[in-house]
C-alpha cells in the first residue's frame, strides 16, 4: 500500500465537485463519480456522465428524495450505460416516466459492481490499485465542517446510522499537534502525530469545506466509512482459474 | 475601569455581526423580522454546537459557521439526507457475507 494516494493528481480522472442544490441525490452523483473516475482510468478517456439520467431512469421513482448508489448502479446496467453530462444535464428537479435515455449516445457503461470488505486497509488497497470508490457516511459533522481531519467517537457520530454518499478519492497521513483539552493547555510545545486520513468528494459545491472535499480520519471507522463501500466495475474480471467439484 | 483608556485589541464579534456576515456571505435574506429573529436563533445554536464538536473532534477538523448555519438538524437532514423514509439504509448484516464480499 503506498503512503499516499490521490486521484485528483492524475488528469482527467475526477471531474469538477458538483452542487445537488435541493435535490437529495449524493447517491447519483457519488455513483457518477465512481464511473468517470474508472472510466478514465481504464480508457485514458475524461468523461462526464449524467446524473439526470440516474435520477429520471431509476426504478424507484423520485431519486431527489434520496436512493442508494447501488440502484444507480443497476439503472446504468439497465439502460446498457449512461450518457454524457453535457447531452443530458442535471436539472435539480426529477422528472419521472421522462426518463430520456434512449434519445442519447451512450458515453461509460459498466460490467457489474461489488461491494468492498468493511476493511479500512482493504479499501485502501482497492482505492490505491483500482481507482475512487463510493461509500456512505453519517453526515451529522458535515454541516459545521470548515476543514481539516474529522475524528469522531461512535458517540459524536454514529457509524451505524450512515445517511449520505460520498465518492472515496484519496488518503494520505498528517502531521498535527496534538490537541489538549482546554484545562491542559500550557506554553510548552505540543507533541506531534501523525493523523492517516481518507479523502472525500462531496457534493455541495465547492465552497463548501476544502473546495468541495472533506477529510476524514482513516483506521477508526470514522461515522460508518466502512459499512457500504461500493464500486461499479468498467472492465471484466479477470478470470480465475477455474476448480472442479468433486 | 483599569482598562480604561487602553487599547482593548480586536474584541470577539457580536452575534449579531457574525449573523450580519454570514447573510452577507451566503446571500442570505429572510422575509420578515419574525424570520430573521427565528434564523438568527438557529444560528446561535449552530455556532453553539460548533463549539462543543471542535472541543470533542480528536483530530484536526476545524467546525464553525458554514452555509447550513442557518439551517435546524431536522432542515439540513431534509435537504442532503439520501434517504429521506425514515429509517434509512436497510440493516444489511455481514453475516451473509463475510469475508467473500467484494468477489464476483
Amino acid at each position: 500500500l503506498p503512503p499516499t494516494c490521490d486521484w485528483r493528481k492524475a488528469a482527467g480522472i475526477i471531474s469538477s465537485v458538483k452542487n445537488q442544490e435541493n435535490c437529495n441525490c449524493c447517491w447519483a452523483m457519488a455513483a457518477a463519480g465512481n464511473i468517470e473516475a474508472l472510466w478514465g482510468i481504464k480508457h485514458h478517456q475524461s468523461v462526464e456522465v449524467s446524473v439526470q439520467e440516474l435520477l429520471d431512469c431509476g426504478r424507484c421513482g423520485n431519486g431527489c428524495r434520496g436512493g442508494f448508489v447501488w440502484d444507480a448502479f443497476i439503472t446504468v446496467l439497465n439502460n446498457s450505460g449512461l450518457a454524457s453530462e453535457k447531452d443530458y444535464p442535471f436539472q435539480g428537479t426529477v422528472r419521472t416516466h421522462r426518463c430520456l435515455a434512449r434519445r442519447h449516445k451512450k458515453v461509460a457503461w459498466i460490467q457489474d459492481f461489488i461491494m468492498l470488505p468493511d476493511n479500512e486497509q482493504k479499501i485502501a488497497w482497492y482505492l490505491a490499485t483500482q481507482g475512487p470508490i463510493t461509500v456512505t457516511i453519517n453526515m451529522k459533522l458535515l454541516k459545521q465542517y470548515q476543514k481539516g481531519v474529522i475524528k469522531a467517537t461512535p458517540t459524536t457520530c454514529d457509524p451505524r446510522l450512515v445517511d449520505h454518499s460520498v465518492l472515496l478519492v484519496g488518503f494520505g497521513t498528517s502531521k498535527s499537534v496534538e490537541r489538549k483539552p482546554a484545562e491542559a493547555v500550557s506554553s510548552q510545545a505540543h507533541p506531534q502525530h501523525s493523523t492517516p486520513y481518507w479523502i472525500l468528494k462531496n457534493s455541495w459545491g465547492a465552497s463548501w469545506g476544502e473546495k468541495g472535499y472533506f477529510r476524514l480520519h482513516r483506521g477508526s471507522n470514522t461515522c460508518g466509512i466502512t459499512k457500504y463501500p461500493l464500486t461499479a466495475r468498467v472492465d471484466q474480471p479477470v478470470k480465475k482459474q477455474r476448480v472442479s467439484c468433486p | 475601569g483599569s482598562l480604561r483608556g487602553q487599547d482593548p485589541g480586536p474584541q470577539p464579534l457580536e452575534l449579531k455581526e457574525v449573523f450580519r456576515l454570514f447573510q452577507i456571505q451566503y446571500n442570505r435574506s429572510y422575509s420578515n423580522p419574525a424570520e430573521h429573529a427565528r434564523r438568527l436563533d438557529i444560528f446561535a445554536h449552530n455556532l453553539a454546537q460548533a463549539q462543543w464538536l471542535q472541543k470533542e473532534d480528536l483530530g484536526t477538523a476545524e467546525f464553525g459557521v458554514t452555509l447550513f448555519s442557518d439551517l435546524t438538524d431536522e432542515e439540513f437532514g431534509q435537504l442532503y439526507r439520501h434517504q429521506s423514509a425514515a429509517g434509512g439504509l436497510p440493516n444489511v448484516s455481514k453475516q451473509v457475507g463475510s469475508e467473500e464480499w467484494g468477489e464476483p
